[in-house]
């Protein structure tokens, strides 16, 4: 299933 | 956003380039330093499995490294590990690390070991400078380096702050509030600092703080 969000920051 | 991460890695390198330079860790909290090691790993756990760009996977890197380093340093170096002030960093860290954990497991955005441990490591990152504000409060005449250090370590998420707005502003349906509120929790945290380091700076004095 998908991710929470998408963690693109660091 | 790029200016934060600058300055994030900035932070680390100016510390890095302190401990080498001056063969001395005073004035550092090594609890600190563990609780972002903590940070790094437990946020970074997708840096095998979820490739986002050939830079964030290269900052991540360096994160955890460095971080790795400075620890290495502060307790292995034999020159560098007889100047950290162990008396003076007691902050206990276990009032920072259950909580976050805690607070994760309940608060979070999806129920999964990464989704939590990624939530700890955003809510833990938010006070991790705790012990070495503490610390730096305790010694007098804090060296320049140190305090550039906590500056610019505390800029970065500042910086981020603005980016946030820019893309909750420009990209349609883009809101993270476990970060958003936990990145101002920890900007907030400097502000007393971040007052006493512009003033120091503008008289051209060294940082100390009142205790």
């Amino acid at each position: 299933d998908e991710p929470a969000e998408a963690k693109d920051e660091l | 956003r790029e200016a934060g991460d600058m300055t994030h890695l900035f932070s680390i390198i100016v510390l890095l380039l302190k401990i080498n330079a001056t063969k001395s860790c005073s004035g550092v909290s090594l609890k600190t330093q563990e609780l972002y090691l903590l940070v790094f790993v437990t946020r970074y756990l997708d840096l095998f499995q979820s490739y986002i760009s050939l830079y964030n996977s290269c900052m991540k890197f360096i994160f955890i490294v460095s971080s790795g380093c400075i620890i290495g340093y502060m307790r292995k170096h034999k020159v560098v590990s007889q100047t950290y002030d162990a008396e003076q960093d007691t902050f206990r860290v276990a009032f920072l690390v259950w909580p976050s954990f805690l607070l994760a497991a309940v608060i979070n955005q999806k129920l999964s070991v990464m989704e939590i441990l990624w939530t700890f490591s955003i809510y833990l990152e938010s006070v991790a400078i705790l012990p070495q504000l503490v610390l730096l409060q305790r010694t007098k005449n804090v060296d320049n380096l140190t305090s550039n250090y906590v500056f610019l370590l505390g800029s970065y998420r500042g910086l981020y702050l603005l980016n946030w707005i820019y893309r909750c502003l420009t990209e349609e349906g883009y809101r993270q509030w476990i970060v958003w509120i936990s990145g101002l929790l920890q900007t907030a945290i400097y502000c007393d600092f971040f007052y006493y380091y512009l003033k120091s700076w503008r008289k051209n004095e060294r940082l100390s703080l009142p205790s």
